[in-house]
């Protein structure tokens, strides 16, 4: 598919992988609600840097700090980390 | 079954873009 589109396959491993993190934290809803919590942020911050075109010199949340915020959350979770390395863009 | 809220559904929006761009990156 072209690369300005978001193919099938991305989209369902997204679905999947949100789905096993909400399951996997059924006992802690806080954590799951921390996680969206952080992608929430990282698209606000990444539409606000598109709109101000970096005239301010910020590039909002970077997805280093994205992994960094989420490794903190889903300490001694190492599968659910490793497979969201694979989402991000130079991981 | 798929019970996603709209935050649900915001974050896989969020995630698979970010596949996308990897991709785009990629090739």
């Amino acid at each position: 598919p072209p690369a300005s589109e978001t193919s099938p396959v991305e989209f369902d491993s997204a679905i999947s992988y949100v789905n096993k993190i909400k399951n996997r934290f059924l006992d802690h809803p806080e954590i799951y609600r921390a996680f969206l919590e952080i992608l929430h942020t990282y698209q606000k911050e990444q539409l606000e840097v598109k709109e101000s075109r970096g005239s301010r010199g910020s590039s909002g949340m970077t997805e280093d700090e994205v992994f960094s915020k989420v490794a903190s959350l889903f300490k001694g979770q190492e599968d659910l980390l490793a497979e969201f390395g694979q989402f991000l863009p130079d991981a | 079954s798929y019970d996603f809220t709209p935050l649900d559904s915001s974050a896989v929006y969020v995630l698979s873009s970010m596949a996308r761009r990897r991709r785009a990156s990629q090739s």
